[in-house]
């Protein structure tokens, strides 16, 4: 039956500005999730939870208009539907941001009575959305949105917007979102986070952006159609029969006569490979077999012979005209723009990595690691995907705002990037401040693991079991079995019965980043952390060298 | 290692060298314990006899032999029994652990390395042009998830479940004679884990042929009973 957070996407260290916002005191997300749903002061589009505070804020807001903060131990939920520009069936629920009309005309906003004096408003149906000038269907028009115009001569019109894919596919099924989980052979799809029969590596964690919920069918990697691992051991996976929307499908603007990016939207008329062989059409099968056919990839302008990048590659290429070269990759001449950036790239990946710590809180580290705590790589600062922002090098130009090196623009703690992963907006780095460097270890010893009650911490202290009581600033530590001062659902020993929750000793059943923590006695507190010495380095641990890697090549 | 670049001096402490009792290197390897290395099958084929074998731990140039070298004598050779391209070595005496030398970390068994996880291989192999003849060089790319690399246009249904592959799409680095047997691992929080065994591909660094792996979490059970029984 599903949770109500599957109606949310969720990036964690996220946090947004809205003047429309109500604060609650929840035990978790589930219950933020319905103080939101049940929102009546305005129209919830997302909300944030702070575990350790209980927080949970409302908010009108999302990530489509509002500016994104990055915050420890928040996490945001938008809801799907306030972030969907497409519609499902007549287009009810539809909340996009589409103002035009069909033949582009703007659309009147439904609060105006000029020029047209509207029957529906935002006073009359105030369920309906009827925000701003964004196409609506307030009377459950069969021809889905529509809004009145500012043309005086054309009352109302239809909105041209596309479908959802719950039901049907458009193209190659890349975002189908649909529920089939039958292969076209009839055999049941095994569910994407399982690994029997058959292990995989498209791992929903890993691939935030491509859906892969439950078994249904998907088109995670360019294939033809959406497919499947099936639950046969013997049939490693097959694709699935999903119908073809009757609408057309969204446009993607006009294609490009040049390169940009892996030229995914290159549509010129260049049909021989870089070295000099002649293109074969993407609709024979001779001298090449194959599955790249226009009618396989109907949104990728396989026409003629043409180089073309239907399928997620690098750059556009083609199946060649010579029996001995299957496919090979074409010149084709650069988008000024991308000139520009890979020249700076370039320029910029030679300088050398000299720094592996940093200093203070690090706003002085101009050192090239790009990795963050947990292994996640570095955004660049420059992009906006996968998580736009506004730390960029033009807003912060003495921050050395270089590539996707850590640096810390904002004097946090420590070095930080945005990761690659949608899913984790910010983290820290895997950096050292200087002084913390391990000393040179001498002696053949074992292995030493992360455990036992030493009242000093390893890692992250998450396994830490001693007995400081009292936070770094003086406080003493509340018992995590007590309400009083704070009452907490969160962290309590029966919610978390191996995080050693015992009495008031500090403890780190979160992970958090900082180190162990507790709630304080102190009502004015709700928590704080704990400062605890660091044990001394153990003297090996599997898997982790005393001099840094290169990790060539950056990119 | 074909394109990729030098490694900072030990920073891959647990990349042994494999070579022969004339100290000539041939194979690479990886320290997973004190006295235990894996590595190939297919560098075991020149001899049964474990005195044919000798292994360099703490190593960076080649030809070098630094104060932080270590040579060992190989006990025993342990061939995977069904016939799969990873073999355990055990040395006459226990490496000394310390700056450079540490094994690396073998994954929990069957877990599998995710799709777009960039991983990382080292050796002393053929450079093909591309430099740092003679010294440790290191190169990184993803891992490609079987279905993809099975597919026509890479390496046609050539990889079995119990490999994986691992290159960029494009080609220009990989890994390629006389990286055999030495380690392609990667990132975990502050962690090298090691996934694979450097093993096969056609050519190396050609476009759309990546390097061909033995997938290590596979043959966990096989590792640690072997180790233990010996």
């Amino acid at each position: 039956q599903g949770n109500l957070l599957d109606n949310y996407i969720k990036t964690e260290g996220a946090w947004i500005l809205s003047h429309n916002k109500h604060i609650y005191k929840t035990n978790n997300p589930e219950e933020c999730a319905e103080k939101c749903e049940a929102e009546t002061k305005f129209t919830c589009r997302s909300f944030t939870f702070t575990s350790k505070d209980q927080q949970c804020t409302t908010l009108a807001e999302n990530t489509k208009k509002a500016l994104v903060l990055r915050r420890t131990n928040a996490v945001l939920f938008e809801k799907r539907m306030y972030l969907l520009e497409c519609r499902r069936g007549k287009g009810e629920d539809y909340r996009g941001t589409e103002s035009k009309t069909r033949n582009g005309v703007s659309c009147q906003k439904w609060a105006d009575t000029e020029p047209h004096v509207p029957r529906f408003t935002p006073d009359s149906n105030p369920n309906d959305g009827l925000e701003e000038n964004y196409c609506r269907n307030p009377d459950k028009d069969v021809y889905g949105p529509w809004c009145y115009t500012t043309d005086p001569k054309k009352r109302f019109d239809f909105c041209n917007i596309p479908e959802c894919e719950e039901e049907c596919m458009h193209c190659s099924g890349e975002k189908y979102q649909g529920n089939i989980s039958r292969t076209e052979s009839g055999l049941e799809c095994q569910p994407w986070d399982a690994q029997k029969p058959h292990s995989h590596g498209y791992i929903p964690a890993n691939l935030p952006d491509k859906d892969l919920k439950m078994n249904y069918c998907r088109n995670p990697d360019g294939e033809p159609r959406p497919w499947c691992f099936t639950t046969d051991p013997s049939k490693r996976w097959e694709f699935c029969n999903i119908p073809r929307c009757a609408t057309p499908p969204p446009t993607t603007g006009q294609g490009l006569q040049c390169l940009a990016g892996n030229g995914d939207n290159y549509r010129g008329k260049i049909a021989i490979t870089e070295s000099g062989k002649t293109c074969q059409n993407w609709a024979s099968q001779f001298p090449h077999k194959h599955a790249r056919t226009p009618e396989n990839y109907p949104c990728k302008a396989l026409d003629e012979n043409y180089c073309r990048n239907p399928d997620g590659e690098s750059r556009p290429w083609c199946y060649t005209t010579s029996k001995d070269v299957r496919w090979e990759y074409c010149s084709i001449p650069s988008c000024e723009e991308t000139k520009v950036e890979i020249t700076a790239e370039a320029v910029d990946e030679q300088v050398p990595n000299t720094e592996d710590c940093y200093q203070g809180n690090g706003a002085t580290y101009r050192g090239t690691t790009s990795l963050t705590v947990s292994g996640k790589r570095c955004q660049a600062w420059r992009s906006m995907s996968p998580h736009s922002h506004k730390k960029t090098p033009a807003a912060f130009p003495n921050a050395d705002l270089r590539l996707n090196y850590c640096r810390n623009p904002d004097g946090d703690r420590a070095p930080w990037c945005y990761t690659t992963d949608p899913s984790v907006r910010w983290e820290f780095c895997h950096l050292k401040k200087c002084g913390d460097l391990q000393t040179v270890v001498q002696k053949p010893v074992q292995t030493t693991t992360e455990s036992g009650t030493a009242d000093c911490i390893l890692g992250k202290g998450k396994d830490y079991r001693g007995t400081t009581a009292k936070t770094g600033s003086g406080k003493t530590c509340q018992a995590w079995s007590s309400q009083t001062p704070h009452t907490h659902d969160f962290f309590t020993p029966l919610t978390h019965p191996h995080a050693g929750l015992e009495q008031n000793y500090c403890r780190n059943p979160d992970g958090d980043i900082n180190g162990p923590w507790c709630y304080t006695t102190d009502p004015r507190k709700a928590w704080d952390y704990c400062e605890i010495p660091k044990c001394p380095p153990p003297q090996y641990e599997c898997g982790k060298a005393k001099r840094k890697q290169k990790m060539c090549p950056q990119r | 290692i074909v394109g990729g670049c030098v490694s900072n001096p030990h920073s891959w402490p647990w990349q042994i060298s494999l070579r022969t009792s004339f100290e000539q290197h041939f194979c690479g390897g990886t320290l997973i314990a004190p006295q235990w290395v894996l590595t190939a099958t297919h560098c075991l084929e020149r001899s049964q006899r474990p005195s044919s074998y000798k292994v360099f731990l703490g190593l960076h140039h080649e030809a070098k032999k630094d104060p932080s070298l270590q040579i060992r004598d190989v006990e025993a050779l342990f061939k995977e029994p069904d016939g799969a391209d990873i073999a355990l070595l055990k040395l006459s005496s226990p490496a000394l652990i310390n700056d450079y030398v540490i094994p690396a970390c073998l994954p929990k068994a069957h877990t599998v390395v995710g799709g777009k996880i960039e991983c990382y291989v080292t050796g002393w192999g053929e450079t093909q042009g591309t430099g740092g003849e003679g010294k440790l060089k290191e190169t990184g790319f993803p891992v490609i998830e079987n279905k993809i690399c099975n597919r026509p246009e890479f390496l046609h249904n050539k990889v079995k479940s119990t490999e994986l592959c691992a290159g960029n799409i494009d080609g220009g680095t990989d890994s390629c004679q006389g990286d055999s047997g030495g380690p392609l691992v990667c990132p975990e929080h502050d962690k090298f884990i090691q996934h694979g065994v450097t093993s096969w591909g056609l050519g190396c660094a050609q476009p759309r042929k990546p390097g061909v792996y033995v997938r290590v979490s596979s043959y966990i059970s096989w590792i640690e009973r072997t180790i233990a029984n010996n």
